[in-house]
């Protein structure tokens, strides 16, 4: 594993420990969108599903483990805790996930190495990844001024893709036959998504001004 | 044959 990699996870993970560390504190999840949190338990629960059959290192088993943990926590606390399931607001998060989930089970099912069950999930897995964060940018965009901690979730979520990017360059010069298309190419249209983000978040930090994206 | 790329990434 290379520095990028685990400077990569290692960016999702405190992106998830903050988002956890501003609604226990805050006892809000105001600016959260439950949509994307949801995709996420999906990604990882059809990603991980190797857990049961294939062992890597107890690293990969831990992250994947938190990972589904953690997103599953994060969806309990927006659904079911007393006082910040009352600072959801339904109304704002109103992203269509069914045109994002069918369209990448579709591909899943059209683009994949292997036509097993546990292969096309998987490949539906790095789809969904891809565009799982669209209901969140969104809920970003109709909000006047996104709370910090917020745009620091999204921003570290950005970061450990474009840290994973650096991953797969580093990956391609240094070890022969190594090729991942699917992988690479869902992953370069995740990272992209965030470049306007990553603009106005900047601009933002640069100014001292609260983050609030253009409609 | 075609080798499938090992998922040892997250």
């Amino acid at each position: 594993m290379n520095i990028f990699r685990f400077a990569g996870d290692m960016t999702h993970l405190l992106s998830i420990i903050v988002l956890l560390l501003k609604i226990n504190a805050t006892k809000s999840c105001a600016g959260v969108s439950l949509k994307t949190q949801e995709l996420y338990l999906l990604v990882f629960v059809t990603r991980y599903l190797d857990l049961l059959y294939s062992y890597i290192s107890l690293y990969n088993t831990f992250m994947k483990l938190f990972f589904i943990c953690s997103s599953g926590c994060v969806i309990w606390y927006i659904r079911e805790h007393k006082t910040v399931s009352q600072t959801y607001d339904s109304a704002q998060d109103t992203f269509r996930v069914l045109f994002l989930a069918c369209p990448c089970m579709i591909l899943a099912l059209t683009v994949n190495h292997d036509f097993t069950v546990t292969e096309v999930l998987w490949t539906f897995s790095i789809y969904l990844e891809a565009v799982a964060i669209l209901p969140q940018l969104v809920l970003l965009q109709r909000t006047k001024n996104v709370d910090t901690l917020t745009g620091n979730y999204v921003f570290l979520l950005g970061g450990y893709r474009a840290l994973y990017l650096l991953n797969w360059i580093y990956r391609i010069l240094t070890e022969p036959g190594y090729r991942q298309w699917i992988v690479w190419i869902s992953g370069t249209i995740q990272t992209a998504i965030y470049c306007d983000f990553f603009y106005y978040y900047i601009k933002s930090w640069r100014n001292n001004e609260r983050l609030s994206l253009p409609s | 044959v075609e080798v499938q790329p090992p998922k040892d990434e997250l």
